[in-house]
């Protein structure tokens, strides 16, 4: 379980990006690479959070979480229509 | 949406919203299952250019061109990133790799929200007339975020960035998932960033009713809809061997019956399964059902695909009994055999007869489209109930409206049942559910912007809730088709909307998102889950030297908590003079029972001279000792001379 991989949505400090970043998507690339080799970013989100959604193992999940700059690694939610 | 309009008064309105009979220049920005753009909901006839810095577009897909777009559908797109990362690619032998709605839900939700309006609407003749969306001149754009496997958060947050960016007024979301914190729960993230840039955001309370505690979307900076009854019904008629008659609702449109009684039995009786009176595939034995009408219990799979089953077994016709899972609740269906839903009792007492006597008979009566049903409305017994379990200080459901058996548009890949095996086309279709009651609100508060372009999201639900009805003209209280009683503010939070008065509703409850912020410190948010939720990493949102308090973030409702032991709580709140200039007195009174709580407002007199003037007021709630998980329930109203602001109070007592 702790290696199958699931959506995980990922909040960023949007003012800890390091000056090496010229943008943020470079930053969250890197972020997630530190990782994981295997992870690729799905979406990026700027307008109504700032962060990304990316496939990540329980593992990977927990060590992205407690990187600097990381806020919270939320895993995906399935909703339903009513 | 055809009797819809009327229901509401909409259709003696168009004086009372004379800028949005326009409404044109307000954009409904609706996550769903896509749309079907051939439908004529979507006619753009008469509506003016694309409102001018409109982002939004009609993306392409292998049956979706960029010339499905008009003035009236003016952006459609899709998002399966997430959906397909967990479930693998799409399969496009079932589902559209576009933004074409191939389940028919969002072209419902939509053409309710804005759809022009298109005579001649019905379903198999029935609830014929003239379909009309709330806000009929508004624009659409459709966000596709559901498929066939779900709707997975990921794409629901990029749909709802995108639908901001593209220039959304009101979003409109008919889905929810379990009750998360709100920092976790993508919808409540997304609609905060979206209402702090002045976005309308409504979702649905969920069909998880009767039970308490059941609803979704519980974020007070998202206005959460409730389901009622229309004044409508298609009675079907039950008539027993014994000469018993029962009323049941049914939208079967072939042919009908012989009046001849014919032969009845249970489902029960004619399977091999333990679990035969659920009419599930397979189940019925056909030598027991040829040529009689059979009776199904509810539960399981779906009513109609019970029809299915009994059709395929060979039988003649199906009555369907609610169990008491659903009670007297009663859902029109398009059953494709002649097919009558009714509800627990009357289907009791026929498993009774058909198991009791020598030769039981039946025939079904189809009475067709009837208006004017009263009492209307009721409270759907699968509109999900209050408390709010996140913040039981914040009561929700916000208010209900109309979401049982509504008509609007549907999509061309599915027949009315929804059931594969359905091979029928229609134009319309007639659904129920929460799914159907946040659109119409969402169409609403597109009239409301349109009327009042300064208005918060904030404003604007507190004039739907404060101008809702909670009672019928004979003074009685909305009932609950769940206990037969009337419903109570856990129910239907303010009660049921009545737009004729929300555009003009004196005084508002006007929240910013300063307040918010506020709110989120009273419920002991830290840095991070602040950061995540508002996408503002301020390290001191939260004062060491203020004092932060749920009853004090402006809310139009009031939630009060006891301990078991009694008490008192103090709430404070100000109001917006948007009217006339007048002097408005209050009224307020709230009882458990005959347990009175006392309830004491300062000032009790407020006079405004003038529109945007504001005015504040105190609340104080007192009482004795109670037993813990006691509810008491009263109103708070402001009078004038010219307006009614009330809001529901619930008290529990923890």
């Amino acid at each position: 379980v702790r290696d199958e991989r699931k959506t995980y949505i990922v909040h960023m400090a949007r003012s800890a990006m390091p000056n090496d970043f010229a943008e943020h998507g470079e930053w969250y690339a890197a972020s997630l690479q530190s990782v994981s080799d295997a992870a690729t970013v799905l979406y990026t989100y700027d307008t109504l959070l700032h962060g990304y959604s990316a496939r990540l193992t329980r593992a990977e999940a927990e060590a992205l979480e407690s990187q600097p700059g990381v806020l919270l690694v939320n895993p995906e939610t399935r909703y339903e229509l009513h | 949406t055809t009797r819809t309009p009327e229901f509401l008064g909409l259709d003696r309105t168009d004086a009372l919203f004379p800028q949005s009979n326009t409404g044109r220049d307000v954009i409904v920005g609706v996550l769903d299952t896509g749309v079907w753009p051939e439908r004529p909901s979507y006619d753009d006839a008469g509506l003016g250019p694309v409102p001018a810095g409109w982002k939004g577009k009609c993306e392409e897909g292998n049956d979706f061109n960029s010339s499905a777009c008009n003035k009236k559908l003016i952006g459609a797109r899709f998002f399966l990133t997430g959906y397909e990362a967990a479930k693998g690619p799409v399969d496009t032998s079932k589902e559209s790799r576009s933004p074409r709605d191939n389940d028919g839900h969002g072209t419902h939700t939509s053409s309710t929200a804005a759809g022009s309006a298109v005579r001649g609407a019905d379903l198999l003749g029935y609830a014929a007339g003239t379909a009309k969306g709330m806000a009929p001149h508004a624009r659409v754009a459709t966000y596709k975020v559901c498929w066939a496997g779900g709707c997975f958060s990921s794409d629901i947050l990029k749909a709802m960035e995108v639908a901001v960016t593209d220039g959304v007024d009101v979003l409109s979301l008919s889905l929810g998932g379990g009750t998360a914190d709100y920092y976790r729960d993508s919808i409540a993230v997304g609609a905060y960033s979206a209402m702090e840039r002045g976005i309308f955001v409504s979702c649905s309370a969920g069909n998880a009713g009767p039970g308490a505690a059941t609803l979704s979307n519980g974020a007070p900076w998202i206005t959460t809809v409730g389901a009622g009854t229309l004044d409508r019904d298609f009675p079907a008629h039950v008539v027993l061997g014994n000469g018993k008659n029962y009323s049941g609702v049914s939208l079967y449109s072939g042919k009908q019956l012989p009046t001849t009684p014919m032969p009845f039995i249970y489902a029960g009786n004619a399977s091999n399964s333990s679990m035969g009176s659920l009419c599930m595939s397979g189940s019925l034995i056909p030598e027991k059902v040829a040529g009689k009408i059979v009776l199904c219990d509810r539960g399981t799979n779906a009513r109609v695909q019970k029809g299915f089953v009994v059709k395929d077994a060979g039988g003649a016709g199906m009555v369907l009994a609610n169990t008491a899972a659903n009670g007297e609740e009663l859902v029109a269906d398009a059953h494709i055999l002649p097919g009558a839903g009714v509800g627990q009792k009357a289907g009791d007492t026929m498993r009774t007869y058909a198991l009791s006597d020598p030769n039981p008979t039946a025939s079904i009566v189809f009475a067709g489209t009837q208006v004017g049903i009263k009492p209307s409305p009721v409270v759907a017994a699968f509109s999900s109930r209050g408390p709010n379990t996140v913040t039981p200080g914040i009561l929700k459901p916000d208010l209900i409206a109309p979401g049982v058996n509504i008509l609007a548009a549907w999509s061309g890949s599915v027949g009315p049942s929804g059931i594969a095996g359905d091979s029928r086309r229609v134009g319309f279709n007639i659904i129920s559910g929460t799914s159907m009651s946040c659109p119409h609100v969402s169409g609403l508060a597109a009239l409301l912007r349109a009327a009042h372009q300064d208005w918060s999201p904030a404003a604007i639900r507190s004039a739907l809730m404060t101008t809702s009805y909670n009672g019928y003209a004979d003074g009685k209280g909305i009932l609950d088709v769940a206990t037969g009683l009337p419903a109570t503010p856990l129910d239907v939070g303010a009660g049921h909307v009545d737009p004729s008065k929300a555009v003009d509703p004196g005084l508002v409850y006007d929240i910013t998102a300063a307040d918010y912020l506020d709110f989120l410190c009273a419920i002991n948010y830290g840095p991070m889950q602040i950061a995540a939720l508002t996408k503002h990493a301020t390290a001191d949102a939260c004062s060491a030297n203020r004092t932060y308090s749920v009853t004090s973030l402006n809310y139009p409702s009031f939630s009060v908590t006891f301990p078991a032991t009694g008490g008192t709580e103090k709430h404070t709140r100000t109001v917006t003079n948007v009217g006339l200039p007048g002097t408005y007195k209050v009224t307020a009174s709230a009882a458990a029972g005959s347990t009175p709580v006392t309830v004491s407002v300062e000032p009790s007199t407020l006079t405004f001279t003038k529109s945007g003037e504001k005015q504040s007021y105190t609340v104080s709630f007192a009482a004795a000792a109670m037993p813990s998980g006691t509810n008491g329930f009263g109103r708070l109203v402001w009078s004038s001379d010219h307006h009614v602001v009330s809001s529901p109070i619930a008290v529990t007592w923890t």
